[in-house]
This record gives C-alpha cells, structure tokens and sequence, in this order.
C-alpha cells in the first residue's frame, strides 16, 4: 500500500544488510511505519495513550476470563455472573463505556401512563459512542447498575420482605429538557420525554450488579444514526416511608459513600455487543 | 543412520514456538490481557520436486519424472496452513475498554505450498 512502507525487503531490491545500514532516524521510522500498520490491522486509527484514569471495569475483564478460559485457572478468583453467551455469540467486539459524568442531571419526568405516586429524582446518563467504528454492526447492549446491600442493623428496625422492595426503571430519554436559559425554573431542570426499555423489581438485601436490556435505544443510535440524548435511570423505594430512596443502587457519585476508586469500579457500565465482520464470534473457548 | 535421518527431519518446514510479548513490544500500556501470547512461526524445507501450485496430479508427476522438472520453478514455502484467534482486552484511543476477537493470530498448522 503505498502509505505502507513495507518492511519486508523485497527480493533482488534491498537486502538485509542494507537494512542495518539504515540511519538510526530511518529505522525509527521504518519502525513506526511498521507499528502503524499492525496498529491499523487491529483496526486502531493511532497507538492508544493510555490515561493514568482510565479505569478497566472489573465485568469486561472478567468477560475476558471467562471467553479466554482463564477462569479456569487454578486459583482463579470466582466470577459471579453467567457468560452472557446469546450476546457474545453474535459479536467479535465488546466495548464498556462510562457516562458523561460531567453532564449528569437530576430532571423532573413525565410519562403518559404511569401514576405519579413518588417524586424520584431520576439521572440521565449521556453515553459517548463516537468511538465505535462505522463498519462495527451492534446487535445488544445492556445497562448495568450496582446495587449495596442495605445493612438492616445499621439502618434500624429490619425491612420486612415488601418494605425492602425497590423498583428500578431505565428509560431512554427520547427528547431532552430544554437547555436551561430557556429551560424551566431552577436553571437545567426540565421535562424529559421518555420511553421505557427495561424495569425489575429488587429486594435491597442483597449486593450484585443488574443487567438491564437497552438494545432497542443502543440501536437506534447507532444503526439508525437517531440522536443519542441518553438513558434515565429511576430507583423507587417501594414503601410507604421511603427511608431507604437512594441508598441501595449507586447511579450517582453523590449518593455513593465509598472512595473515589471504589466509584470507578461501581458506576453505572454500558456494555455493547457488536461485529466488524472479520473474523470469529467471542464464544467461549476451552484454555489452549 | 537414524540420527542422520532425524536431524535432516527437523529441517523440514514445522511450527516453532515464538512467545510475543506485549511488553517486549512497548504495548503492554494499552493492552490489558494477555500479557502475550504463543504466536508460533513457520519455518524449514520443503524438498518437493513439485510447488503445489502446479500441476500435481498422479499423471502430471508421472509425466514430469519421465520429461524431467524443470529446474527454474520457484521452491514450495513454508507458510502458515492454519491460523486461529484469540481474544484481547485492551485500552483504545478514545480509553474506552475494548474486549475484541482477533482472528489469524496464531500459527496453528504449517505447510509447503
């Protein structure tokens, strides 16, 4: 290719030799040149740069463990999810992505049907998914949600099995709030038009992550090219006094009580599945 | 003798081991796991009077040890017959997380062609 340099030497033109006597700034580009092309073969546009912030969630390396086969390590720590094979089997390509922490906002929400029986401050989270290549087709997405166990004993009297309840409902936000100058009153807050993609019901004794199904939205954003205006995560504590609002899902560094790290390892994480057609799906495969 | 008949064996084309190491090649910053992996090589002869290429068939041989080879075509190569994947997660440009299956990464057969 002739943006290639090609490091091969080419038969009766260069020969080896002549490759040591290369200058050493010629070499270094040769090298380059040489990186750039594996780079671009692993379908990556530059060398990535790490930041020292960049997280790894803890789910994409065990999905990587369990599709290697590296769980079965002896002494390999325990994995506490099943290998979501459906999804995995219709993709070469896993991507984690971490909302837009900066553009997290409490909004108020209207939606036709359902009564409104409890204010709940839902949070919109606003993906960026520029990173996902043209020819990298999705076909699922999940939105997974960490929730803490709530220690009864320090929370007083102990919830009976119907006031531990917790609704948990992902929306995704089909027309945003107006922008605050000519948004509502208390600058940013506005109405959120809104559709439902997936709820569950939970009891807060207990502590594991959620997977909540948000293909239909994930899609529409990118296959459809529809404009991305986020998700709506709501947690409504199912009870008549709701002293447990906002104290057993973490969907927010503000309502989060532990360190910074442990909030990189437990904020929200969309997941996508998706295939560049090249090459093998990523199902699971038995330790070489 | 056997031991001369041995070592001409081990100069036919055959896999070799070759570890790469991510950290060997400076990209262990950005790729998460493996730390490397076994990549495999194809190297050694192939004493095929024929290249593959060419016509090979019970009769073609036939024809060609009765008129002679013709001494001017190329050599068979010792090149990779079979190649799997694996998995890499791994930190790309945007320092979004990626887990992604590379295919053809590891040299699982080789042969003369």
């Amino acid at each position: 290719e002739s943006n290639h340099a090609s490091l091969i030497p080419e038969e009766g033109k260069k020969k080896v030799p002549d490759l040591q006597g290369r200058s050493a700034a010629q070499s270094h580009e040769l090298l380059r040149d040489f990186e750039a092309t594996l780079l671009h073969m692993f379908g990556l546009q530059r060398r990535p740069r790490p930041s020292r912030s960049a997280t790894i969630p803890r789910y994409l390396l065990d999905l990587y463990r369990l599709q290697s086969g590296e769980a079965e390590d002896a002494g390999a720590p325990d994995i506490a999810f099943e290998y979501p094979e459906r999804s995995a089997s219709r993709a070469n390509t896993v991507r984690g992505f971490h909302h837009e922490e900066h553009m997290e906002k409490v909004t108020e929400k209207v939606t036709e049907k359902r009564p409104r029986h409890r204010e709940a401050p839902p949070l919109r989270f606003l993906f960026n998914l520029s990173s996902i290549p043209e020819d990298e087709l999705l076909s699922s997405a999940e939105l997974r949600l960490y929730r803490h166990q709530i220690d009864e004993a320090a929370g007083g009297a102990p919830s009976g099995q119907e006031e531990g309840l917790h609704r948990i409902n992902v929306y995704e936000v089909l027309k945003p709030p107006p922008p605050p100058a000519a948004g509502g009153p208390g600058g940013g807050s506005g109405q959120l038009i809104t559709r439902l993609l997936d709820t569950r019901v939970v009891h807060h004794n207990a502590s594991r992550w959620e997977s909540f199904d948000v293909s239909p939205a994930v899609l529409r954003w990118t296959l459809e090219r529809l404009p991305n205006h986020g998700l709506a995560v709501e947690v409504l504590h199912l009870n008549a006094t709701p002293r447990h609002q906002d104290k057993h899902v973490r969907v927010s560094r503000s309502l989060h009580q532990g360190a910074d790290e442990d909030w990189e390892q437990l904020r929200p994480l969309l997941v996508t599945f998706g295939h560049d057609g090249k090459g093998h799906p990523l199902t699971r495969r038995a330790k070489r | 003798s056997p031991k001369q008949r041995g070592r001409k064996r081990n100069r036919n084309c055959r896999r070799h081991a070759l570890y790469v190491d991510f950290s060997d090649v400076g990209w262990n910053d950005w790729i998460v796991a493996p730390p490397g992996y076994q990549a495999y090589y194809c190297h050694g002869e192939c004493p095929f009077p024929l290249a593959d290429h060419l016509n090979s068939t019970n009769h073609a041989i036939v024809q060609t040890l009765v008129n002679s080879v013709n001494t001017n075509i190329p050599k068979a190569c010792c090149v990779p017959t079979e190649l799997s994947a694996i998995s890499m997660l791994y930190l790309d440009e945007h320092d979004k997380v990626v887990l992604k299956n590379y295919q053809e990464m590891v040299v699982e057969g080789c042969g003369c062609r």
